[in-house]
């Protein structure tokens, strides 16, 4: 039996929007320790790995281990019938066909229940291992959205270069270039401005401008963004919940 | 022009 509460509808509806339009069908396995999601977009570019640690919720219980999966254009449908500031608890037996969505307006007493049919999805889990990187970032998710897409108007690969005290953005297009060149900052006052640069090595990477580009939607989930580079492993780009996160593995473009 | 290199490609199945 898994019961899995969450305080506020809108932190689950915040995690599934993070991620549903980069993939469709996705394996939830819920553990006695939380629940762990794993999936590789359709152009086998971006792995999204996500773990939602028992902290986040505010019950939580899953007596055997249960691999739920669902259609994320599905069960955002669902979604989007809860109130934001609703409770919504997840209920599902231990071999279950569908999945219960139980939305409760403590205040009003209203309570809306909806099933979601699950699916037999047949994917590969990854190993993810501990990989070395060259270089830390970490910066306030709206400020990285922002670069992101401005500069994704302009072209659809866009190369961050990473020195030792500067992190450069560089966009090349048919229409022109632009680029946007970032520098490490303490704010004492709203340490959430800060950007912080652990820097070993210099990098110059080049990304699909159309990948950062789902993975900035994840920028609801916390507004700080984690991004870890390496010339040699897939760039990671975290967003961390109260407890667990939201990772994006994107592997980059290569000169030959 | 730079090529994308496929995830599949760093990580294996577990």
């Amino acid at each position: 039996m898994l019961e899995a509460k969450f305080a506020e509808a809108s932190l689950f509806k915040r995690i599934i929007d993070g991620f549903k339009d980069c993939v469709s069908l996705v394996n939830f396995q819920c553990k006695e320790d939380g629940i762990i999601a794993q999936a590789v977009d359709d152009s086998r570019v971006l792995l999204v790995s996500l773990e939602i640690g028992v902290e986040a919720f505010q019950e939580y219980r899953c007596d055997h281990p249960v691999t739920l999966g669902m259609d994320l254009g599905s069960l955002s449908k669902i979604l989007r019938c809860g109130n934001n500031s609703d409770t919504l608890t997840l209920i599902a037996d231990d071999k279950p066909d569908s999945i219960l969505l139980l939305f409760e307006d403590t205040q009003r007493e209203r309570i809306a229940e909806y099933s979601l049919k699950l699916m037999d999805i047949d994917a590969d889990f990854l190993k993810i291992e501990d990989l070395q990187y060259d270089t830390t970032l970490m910066m306030p998710s709206t400020e990285f959205s922002k670069v992101v897409k401005d500069l994704s108007q302009l072209t659809d690969s866009i190369n961050i270069m990473v020195t030792k005290e500067t992190i450069k953005f560089v966009a090349e297009g048919e229409i022109g270039t632009g680029s946007v060149i970032l520098k490490p900052v303490m704010d004492m006052e709203k340490p959430a401005e800060s950007i912080k640069l652990e820097m070993d090595q210099p990098v110059d990477l080049t990304f699909g401008a159309k990948y950062l580009l789902d993975i900035v939607k994840g920028s609801a989930l916390s507004d700080r963004i984690g991004i870890r580079l390496s010339s040699e492993a897939p760039a990671l780009f975290q967003f961390d919940l109260s407890s667990g996160f939201l990772q994006f593995f994107l592997a980059p473009k290569f000169n030959d | 022009k730079p090529r994308q290199k496929s995830i599949c490609t760093f990580f294996s199945s577990a």
